[in-house]
């Protein structure tokens, strides 16, 4: 398993180690003193069972919480998210807790793709707007024109 | 308040993605 | 001032602490519960043993005394292995950006900046529909100056045509056959004068 796991599973080890040897054998036969006077060995025999029974239990929620909580595949990506973070000493970004300030890094991006594609749109307009000007320019000279031959023709003849 | 963390923490993860494909088809409209 | 790892729990789907209650408590639970079968079967056991002098509430004493033994060390144990957890394990590094905000490093982005860029956005908008409505007029203009143009055109073919007449009939410079015309018609008037005095 990964090192967030294996960390995990040492800790809790160790955990499960400490309290079996804060338990000792010792400690129980001493408590139960009546009863180990009476049956040593049944009082040994309790007691293995309790410690084992009890490490099972502890083990078993263990992988319950983590089967439940995914751990083992969540504990995989950490290290291989902070692996790739090694490099880099100071603080991260984290969530400011205003959801708008955290969105707009979010939508930037797209709002700079939407500004590129109007700015794309506008420069085509203008340079299709400044030919079709050319053209409507062009067509006002020539209508200015005929009309002047129109008024030199009708001149003549007046 | 676990819950409320939970939720929160949650909507951390998943909205952006969520608000982002509407803003992108907002965008994709205006522009169509 | 509790820290409510709302990151660690944006990655793990939970927070920590009560993944660790939840623990703690099932952990103690099992003790108990062990505690209360040891007892039982230490009972059931004392049953079986005839003339035995030890009172169930003797054996309940020991079982106490053993359980505040134990949970004493279990409770120090778990808050040692509960820190060790939440430092090491259970824990995003502070260096540490979860890929889903990425984005935060890549784009950051001010307010103002924002502000700017959508007021940019819609200053582009704006122009764009401008420049668009002008490509619409100018488009509207130029089908308006083929209709003109055409008027025009047709007003000049028919002085055209009325100059071919006049040079289909013998009189290519229009002004000067017209003067010749009216000279023409002038004499005509004269002799017709001069014929009707000679007839009266």
């Amino acid at each position: 398993g990964s090192g967030g796991a294996r960390l995990f599973a040492a800790v809790v080890d160790t955990f499960l180690e400490k309290l079996v040897a804060a338990g000792s054998y010792q400690r129980f036969a001493n408590c139960y003193r009546c009863f180990y006077d009476l049956q040593p060995q049944l009082t040994r025999s309790i007691y293995d069972q309790f410690v084992s029974q009890l490490q099972a239990s502890i083990q078993e929620e263990i992988q319950e919480v983590k089967n439940e909580g995914n751990l083992e595949r969540l504990f995989d990506s950490l290290d291989k998210i902070v692996e790739e973070a090694k490099e880099r000493e100071e603080p991260a970004w984290r969530p400011s807790g205003i959801p708008e300030e955290d969105m707009r890094s979010a939508l930037l991006p797209h709002l700079l793709k939407h500004r590129s594609h109007l700015r794309r749109l506008l420069r085509d307009r203008q340079q299709d707007n400044s030919k079709v000007a050319q053209c409507v320019l062009a067509g006002r000279d020539r209508i200015a024109e005929l009309q002047q031959l129109i008024q030199d023709r009708q001149q003549a003849w007046q | 308040f676990d819950e409320l963390i939970v939720e929160t923490a949650a909507r951390r993860k998943q909205w952006p993605k969520k608000i982002l494909v509407h803003a992108i088809q907002a965008m994709k409209a205006e522009q169509n | 001032s509790v820290d409510p790892m709302a990151y660690e729990a944006q990655f793990f789907g939970f927070t920590p602490q009560t993944c660790l209650l939840r623990v703690y408590i099932a952990f103690q639970d099992y003790l108990f519960e062990m505690m209360l079968v040891v007892e039982g079967v230490i009972l059931k056991k004392l049953d079986g043993i005839p003339g035995c002098n030890i009172s169930p509430s003797q054996i309940r004493k020991c079982t106490e005394k053993f359980l505040l033994f134990m949970k004493e060390h279990f409770d120090k144990l778990f808050g040692k292995m509960e820190e060790m957890l939440l430092q090491l394990v259970l824990n995003i590094p502070k260096n540490v950006l979860l890929p889903e905000d990425r984005v935060q490093e890549q784009y950051p982005c001010s307010r103002e900046q924002f502000q700017a860029l959508q007021e940019e956005l819609r200053q582009l908008q704006q122009q764009c529909r401008a420049e668009g409505a002008a490509g619409q007029a100018l488009r509207a203009e130029l089908e308006e100056q083929k209709v003109v143009r055409a008027e025009l055109e047709k007003i000049l073919e028919w002085f055209d045509g009325l100059e071919s007449v006049c040079r289909e009939h013998g009189t290519g410079n229009f002004k000067e056959s017209f003067a010749f015309l009216t000279q023409n018609s002038k004499k005509l008037q004269e002799v017709l004068k001069d014929v009707e005095e000679k007839s009266k």
